[in-house]
């Protein structure tokens, strides 16, 4: 996967993701965009697959957009078994719905994807409604978490997370961080819309033969939210 | 590229039927899919799911635990099946 969070040249947050995964064939035709509906109001938008009640992919309205990317570390057999059994733990999915259903903002969003066991590991690519408001926490199933926030002020105006930690550098068979790098600077912080995002996710690597689909969203108008199913 | 369908789901309906109108739609193809998935994850991962499906109500949370009961009744499938394929992140991931 890779998702990407942004703050362009006005001060508006925007999340660019394209899901990538196994499976891809069957995937592409599962894909749906789904309005979970409270008191006749939106409360969240998600895009998921048919019979699939965890989510990867969500907006909260005026709040935040969420996405995970796979993280592969470490042994998860026993740990889940244990976990489970404890009932200690939530499958990513189930906290990332959790999420949107309950954190009322970013911060709050944060919070709880930071302070919650997780079945597994992965990165979540947070973005709020508000300037600075961008973050991809490397999550740990238990203990320290790293918060890699956007600094805007200082030059990082965009993050790019595929499913290799920020801090190393990923695995020449499968440089997908350098190519977005790439397009997202050569698209500049000026020329941010969601035809520009998908300009940048359909770039070679970064979309490729595992792709299932392609998000734009911008918490602050979520009308915004675009999704579109990918056939590389 | 393509839309996807677009869906609501009403969180003030119960759980169990929540999901109902979509699974209905996608059916035959949830069933294959989730045909094709069980024989291509690892043959050790199949007892995990089972095991989830036989504590069903103690190891999952709620809505989900009604959610996917009611998808595993409306699609007509093993609660085994659909723990499996929604928890394939989870339990495949590394």
């Amino acid at each position: 996967c890779t998702s990407i969070t942004m703050q362009d040249a006005h001060g508006q947050i925007w999340h660019a993701r394209n899901l990538d995964y196994s499976f891809t064939d069957i995937l592409r035709n599962l894909t749906v965009r789904i309005d979970f509906m409270k008191n006749k109001q939106v409360s969240y938008s998600v895009v998921t697959y048919a019979g699939y009640v965890g989510v990867l992919t969500g907006q909260r309205p005026h709040a935040f957009a969420i996405t995970l990317d796979e993280r592969d570390q470490g042994a998860w057999y026993d740990n889940l078994l244990v976990a489970l059994l404890e009932r200690k733990v939530k499958p990513v999915s189930f906290l990332i719905r959790d999420t949107l259903a309950q954190a009322k903002d970013f911060t709050a969003a944060l919070e709880m994807i930071n302070s919650t066991v997780t079945a597994a590991e992965g990165y979540f690519i947070v973005s709020g409604a508000n300037k600075g408001e961008g973050a991809v926490i490397t999550k740990n199933r238990v203990g320290h978490n790293d918060i890699w926030r956007l600094d805007p002020t200082n030059g990082r105006w965009f993050e790019v997370e595929t499913n290799y930690d920020h801090w190393t550098s990923p695995p020449a068979s499968d440089n997908r961080r350098a190519p977005a790098i790439k397009s997202m600077n050569s698209m500049g912080q000026n020329n941010i819309t969601v035809d520009s995002l998908f300009n940048v996710l359909s770039t070679p690597l970064v979309l490729n033969k595992k792709t299932t689909y392609s998000v734009v969203m911008s918490p602050a108008q979520p009308e915004l939210m675009k999704v579109l199913v990918r056939h590389p | 590229p393509t839309a996807p369908p677009v869906f609501q789901v009403d969180l003030d309906l119960q759980p169990s039927v929540r999901w109902g109108h979509i699974i209905q739609k996608y059916h035959q193809i949830v069933k294959d899919s989730h045909a094709v998935i069980r024989s291509k994850v690892p043959e050790k991962l199949i007892p995990i799911a089972e095991f989830i499906a036989a504590d069903f109500d103690n190891l999952l949370e709620q809505p989900y635990a009604d959610e996917l009961r009611g998808i595993a009744l409306t699609a007509n499938m093993s609660l085994g099946d659909i723990v499996l394929t929604n928890l394939v992140y989870d339990i495949s991931a590394f």
